[in-house]
């Protein structure tokens, strides 16, 4: 357990980093473990540094630099073990025009081997997606599915 | 294997069954506010054991089931099912394709069936056992998330990398 | 300060419900006090139910219902004490576009007693405001203004 | 009394001063993320006299000095003032005009100002008292208030409203 927890954890050390440059075009990023020599007992700290910043600590990162992160982190963790499928419901939403975009175009490349279901109100997402399903309540209380072919 | 449909009938704002055929790549779900898109990702959750109800945003497990509305009654059973495609045989099985289902009646009884037979929680989960897929696991993700993964309180962090592992 | 205390939980209450059914088109909203006989002690419970439903807790509301009702609760208490100055900070990134109309003309019309500062991502919130603030990092980690006249 | 302007030097990413001129109506704030919109909230707090660094995103007050970025250095103070048009007199103090500055410096040092001369917090917040400004005031929101305000812990439901009263 040992030995497999050890190569887990720096495979997503560099799937973190990797996904966290492309996110946010440059800047550093890393996983540390901290407070024991044993790797099973240590903490996990996560250090990141937008592009040009002279950032320390996690708590200083912005609403969106958040999600990024977070979401690197994620995506990271799929690099190693991709999940057969993943629901996002509304993750974008903190996310500026350019990271939106930048959010997609990697949720495309990972849906080669991971299947996403993702809630969404922005239209950039939805114009990303492969199909669309439409929920609505036409009567109150009752929700209906609205296919709405987007090819 | 991948997942190749959802079906919802009676579970939260769903009187009336509906499909959502997965497919592959990306699949957006879109409407207004209240309308039901979180209520789908519950329903998935569910499926596949949730537990806490406070996960579902609901006080019991029976606040699950179409509760009624001014004009419909309320209904008296819930049930999910996600339809998987296993033609790779990743999962355990030897049937090219397979069913999970939970059901919940008012009464309090509850039930899960694979392939339409009735089976125990355990073995559902035994199923997807090392697939990283789960109630619990880290592939349902909503922005209240975003601040745990990355919180003070690094339990949560630890336990997404367990998992992984 | 009891008597004090009783006037403007009248008033809130009002408030609460006018506000929420300009915002939710209808549906009924209610403040009520719970667990002890004595105002000043009593709990604050809000129920809240869209138009058509039969909801009866706020938990089961969703991410935009929920912002929508405490921004009703909120604009019902500027009814009854007019707040300076208020600064919202991206409240309207869970909101469909429906809603976030609704908002922007509320906003407006409260704007005559408050000055509101709004951060957001939204391009209709961005057109209902009077006036514009860009802020942009053109060297990494140094923040400026850049004014956008929006007239 | 209305909000005129807020000048920031040397606070969070501001190294170089800004004016952010208020004017009747509503005022956006936008720009791409991490360029330091939420930051002129956090300036506006810590000037009207915030004590709780949690509530500034910071692990110590000397966060809030600029910190320095790959090309500038550090500097040792932070400062803020909010300059307020008392034309109509509701402020107790016979000045049609009202600045409130804070400053912080790199030793630890603090001082609050009103219109240029030292004072204590505690002339400011009697000053906004009954005025329904205030650091801990219900008159900044953001996404994660929504949650407490509507929560199951009704304690900060019952400030609100005691605030107003
Ligand atoms: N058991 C139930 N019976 C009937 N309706 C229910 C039940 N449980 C929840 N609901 C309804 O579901 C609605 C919430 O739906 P949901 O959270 O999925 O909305 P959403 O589409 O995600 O909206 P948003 O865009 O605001 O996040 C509530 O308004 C509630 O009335
Ligand atoms: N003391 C400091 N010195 C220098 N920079 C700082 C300091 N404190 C915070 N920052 C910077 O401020 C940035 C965060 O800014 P802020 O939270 O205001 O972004 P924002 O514009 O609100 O973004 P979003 O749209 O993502 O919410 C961080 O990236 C951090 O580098
Ligand atoms: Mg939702
Ligand atoms: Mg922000």
């Amino acid at each position: 357990a040992r030995a497999m927890f050890l190569e887990t954890l720096e495979g997503i050390k560099k799937g973190f980093v990797q996904i966290f440059q492309r996110l946010f075009i440059g800047g550093e990023a890393e996983i540390r473990l901290s407070g024991s020599e044993d790797p099973l007992e240590a903490e996990i700290d996560i250090l990141a540094t937008p592009e040009g910043k002279s950032m320390k600590s996690i708590t200083l990162l912005s609403g969106g630099e958040k999600t990024l992160t977070a979401t690197a982190l994620l995506f990271g963790i799929y690099l190693v073990k991709p999940a057969p499928f993943c629901v996002l419901d509304e993750i974008d939403a903190p996310l500026d025009d350019a990271n939106v975009q930048r959010f997609c175009k990697m949720l495309k490349d990972f849906s080669v081997s991971t299947q996403f279901m993702v809630i969404t109100h922005n239209k950039r997402t939805m114009e990303a997606a492969d199909r669309l399903y439409g929920v609505t309540m036409e009567q109150p209380g009752i929700s209906k599915l609205v296919s709405v072919k987007f090819d | 294997m991948y997942l190749s449909r959802l079906e919802i009938f009676g579970f939260k704002s769903f009187p009336q069954k509906i499909t959502i055929e997965a497919g592959s790549g990306v699949t957006a779900i879109v409407g207004p506010n209240g309308c039901g898109k979180t209520n789908v990702v519950d329903a998935i959750r569910w499926c596949l054991g949730e537990q806490s109800t406070k996960t579902l945003r609901s006080e019991k497990m029976e606040d699950v089931i179409f509760n009624g509305t001014k004009g419909e009654k309320p209904l008296s059973m819930a049930e999910v099912s996600l339809i998987f495609s296993n033609e790779d045989g990743q999962l355990a099985v030897e049937y090219n394709e397979v069913s999970i289902t939970r059901r919940l009646f008012r009464s309090g009884e509850s039930e899960y069936l694979m392939n339409n037979r009735t089976c125990r929680l355990k073995d559902i989960t035994d199923l997807f056992l090392n697939t990283g897929l789960g109630a619990d696991s880290y592939s349902m993700i909503e922005p209240k998330m975003i601040e745990t993964i990355l919180s003070e309180d690094r339990t949560i962090r630890r336990s997404l990398f367990e998992e992984a592992a």
